[in-house]
């Protein structure tokens, strides 16, 4: 059974796209079959991948609005082996007001990813754009986690809310297993006030999980997007994949609670 | 007559609700009037500027819905002197639809903020969420024009094409006038290859003016927004207030343009 897990926050820029890319990455090279499906308009996650989202013939955006009923149709293989992806392209950003009407509009990718996936990936990781919208809440019901990237830094923590209650929601009617997997600390920097004391704070955010392992900013991370490959097949020794590679730990040994 | 600028990009964390913060300190110092408006459910602008989200009693959305046609019911006066702020708070997330089926959706923000702001500011900075939705197009067509924040960085150069092409679209009819201001390269690190080469790609993004200036990342602008003031009143001499400062000439000289 493959494990859906959706890299969410309203936050932009906290690294949400980065962490799919990596912790993918740091999976594959473990030996798991990862599939990556791009839920942002934006299509980061497709571009960071390696695919140019304005030559594909179809995306996500297709699937959700029904004009192509099979996973299969979207999903294509990327130059990382072990990571497929379900990429994202323009046409994404006019998705939400397509299906804002359509019945079951929450449950749209749930109804169609979890078949699909079961029996050919260990991983899925969704990744979201920076809303609250309907593409973030249809990744919030077809998945069983959410991992939540907060930036050691002041808005990024009163970000954290607004996310908290839409998952509330999403329990209490759409998906009632969905579990938070974890806060991941992102951009921290020990050798600051700012980066302690905020960490400090995430870490009283409430009673959720906050993962061991924290991602500094590092040159190469930011550079691994040009590359079209994760940090740990671009620059395998380098602090970045290390962090990458031990939340992935973190996250396979959160699995067997 | 009041300058209205948007500041908006779709990419998240790229310094939008930094830069109206601290343009608007730097142009109050300058003893312009200057009202800042949080169009992001977020309401990092507001708490920027020091403002409870969770106490004001109306905010933007409230106009925005119709419940409150005056701007003067919602607007407060900030610790700063010469910024008054229209906060957000969080019933700004069900603002766009609550209003995506009125008449003239696109254009209620225009509709009540001109007149109110004309014998009252000499600038007006709306800060926009990271999505391409009916808040950010409000803002687009209330405004005069419009300033983009652009990380140095791959994912940030991406997603202006998107924009561009909303800006496009409400050029043909909702704003005819509606000018880009300019680029602003954040995050910008000249000691890096990556700095150096997004720098020179940015340059190159089209005939849009990329202004003078560029904001560094530094700890000082990271720590602002903690003490619910702009950084040219929190750190005058620190290297954002400097750099925000050199951009806010270049805002005045090419308004006179
Ligand atoms: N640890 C890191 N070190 C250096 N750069 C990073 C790191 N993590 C992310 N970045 C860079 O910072 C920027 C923001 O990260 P990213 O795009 O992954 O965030 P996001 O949350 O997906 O943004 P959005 O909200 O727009 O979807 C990107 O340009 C990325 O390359
Ligand atoms: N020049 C800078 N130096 C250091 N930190 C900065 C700088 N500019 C912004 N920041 C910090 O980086 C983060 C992102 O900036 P900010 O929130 O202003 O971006 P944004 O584009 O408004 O984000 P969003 O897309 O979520 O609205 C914030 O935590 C902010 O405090
Ligand atoms: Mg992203
Ligand atoms: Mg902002």
């Amino acid at each position: 059974v493959a494990r859906i897990i959706a890299i969410s926050n309203q936050k932009g820029g906290v690294g949400k796209t980065t962490t799919a890319i990596s912790l993918a990455g740091a999976l594959a090279e473990l030996g798991f079959s990862v599939l990556c499906v791009d839920m942002d308009p934006q299509a980061n996650l497709t571009a960071g991948l390696g695919v140019d989202a304005s030559a594909v013939g179809r995306s996500i955006a297709s699937v959700l609005e029904g004009t192509d009923q099979a996973f299969a149709s979207v999903v294509l293989p990327t130059e990382t082996p072990g990571i497929d992806l379900a990429p994202a392209d323009l046409d994404l950003s006019a998705t939400e007001s397509q299906i804002i009407s359509a019945i079951g509009r929450e449950q749209i990718l749930r109804d169609l990813l979890r078949p699909w996936v079961d029996d050919r990936y260990d991983f899925v990781l969704i990744d979201c754009p920076p809303t609250l919208g309907l593409l973030t809440i249809n990744a919030l019901v077809a998945a069983d986690e959410v991992l939540i990237p907060v930036q050691a830094q002041f808005f990024s923590l009163k970000g954290f809310s607004g996310l908290n209650r839409v998952i509330g929601q999403i329990r209490k009617s759409l998906n009632r297993d969905l579990r938070i997997l974890g806060l991941l600390v992102t951009f921290y920097d020990p050798r600051t006030l700012l980066g302690r004391d905020m960490l400090a704070e995430i870490r009283e955010l409430g009673d959720h999980h906050v993962f061991e392992t924290q991602i500094r900013q590092t040159v190469k991370l930011g550079e691994a997007p040009l590359t079209g490959r994760p940090i740990t097949a671009h620059a395998s020794t380098s602090e970045g994949a290390r962090a990458y590679r031990a939340l992935a730990r973190e996250v396979i040994e959160r699995g067997q609670a």
